[in-house]
């Protein structure tokens, strides 16, 4: 407590300069934890590559604005078992949309590599939870890609609502229109699946009306 | 809003700068590197009560005087935060997803008497 000068608001004694700066520190970790509805900092597993975060983030750039009261999520696939044929592999995504909010947008960046043999016909599948050992999938969209370099698929945010589960299995089923890469041996892959190129998903979720309206009127 | 001088006893604005590498909070918390802290500190004696921090008009500076000139207090008024803005925060959450969000009234621009 400095005894030196007067607080002006209540009177009392100024804090010293460094104990006032710590307790400004505390107040902007609390102001921040609740801003995010967050009760604790994160602790990050496994953060994305720079490389990966600096791509994903020139993409979505051009003109996006973090919806009002929403958020805009990126998501990096964390797992790829790329299967051996050329192209088909299994996406999976880490997702915890609060109760309170819903999906309303939802794109899927792929990054076609240039071994591309002409048109790529594309279809994307979500995996659902495990039942009694089996598992169903839902087609949630089929594509044409008919150039290399990357891709944003539009997905059905309605398809990727629902289940408890935070994990989010999308499988890429897809076929040269032009199979003519066996032709020459052995099949080329299509898809870049690793490291910098990683496939992402790239969502907007917003708080429910319903719940946010019967709020207000409350 | 004035912003506070180390002696100003009136109601005004204080700034803090708060860099989120002092925080520890860089590997989260991508962008931006900080933000200010302000908070409202000073005294709001009878004639600035309900003034909006600034001289707003004619007719504002008309009613201080007769505030200031009113014998009988009416009550107390405090400094608070008169206009406030957004926070965008672009942050990895516990999955590692990247979340781009706009906090809302983060950020204190004016503070004026209650």
């Amino acid at each position: 407590q400095g005894a030196r000068s007067v607080c002006p608001s209540c009177g009392g004694p100024t804090l010293a300069p460094q104990a006032e700066r710590a307790l400004v520190l505390e107040l902007a970790k609390q102001q921040i934890l609740e801003g995010l509805h967050l009760t604790s900092r994160p602790r990050i597993t496994n953060p994305p590559t720079r490389a990966a975060l600096t791509r994903a983030l020139r993409r979505l750039q051009q003109g996006s604005v973090a919806p009002k009261n929403g958020e805009e999520v990126i998501s990096f696939a964390t797992t790829t078992d790329s299967s051996t044929s050329t192209c088909s592999s299994m996406l999976t995504f880490h997702l915890s949309t609060p109760r309170s909010h819903h999906l309303y947008h939802a794109r899927l960046w792929l990054h076609v590599l240039p071994t591309l043999p002409g048109t790529l016909y594309l279809k994307i599948f979500r995996w659902g939870p495990r039942r009694r050992h089996r598992r169903s999938r839902a087609l949630l969209a089929d594509h044409q890609i008919t150039t290399p370099g990357w891709h944003a698929l539009t997905l059905p945010s309605s398809g990727l609502r629902g289940e408890e589960s935070r994990v989010l299995r999308l499988q890429l089923d897809c076929r040269p229109l032009e199979d003519n890469s066996t032709a020459a041996g052995r099949p080329r892959r299509l898809l870049d699946t690793e490291a910098n190129q990683r496939p992402f998903l790239e969502l907007k979720i917003r708080p429910n009306e319903l719940r946010a309206g019967r709020a207000r009127r409350r | 809003t004035p912003t506070c001088e180390p002696e100003t006893p009136l109601c005004c604005r204080r700034d803090h700068y708060v860099d989120f590498q002092e925080l520890g909070w860089r590997d989260w918390i991508l962008q931006p590197e900080g933000y200010q802290l302000n908070y409202c500190s000073g005294q709001c004696p009878s004639h600035l009560a309900g003034s909006p921090g600034i001289a707003a008009s004619f007719h504002s500076a008309v009613f201080s005087l007769l505030k200031a000139n009113n014998p009988w207090p009416l009550g107390t008024s405090c400094c608070v935060p008169t206009a406030r803005r957004p926070l965008s925060l672009l942050y990895l959450n516990r999955d590692g997803n990247v979340v781009k969000t706009d906090v809302p009234d983060m950020v204190v621009e004016a503070c004026g008497c209650s």
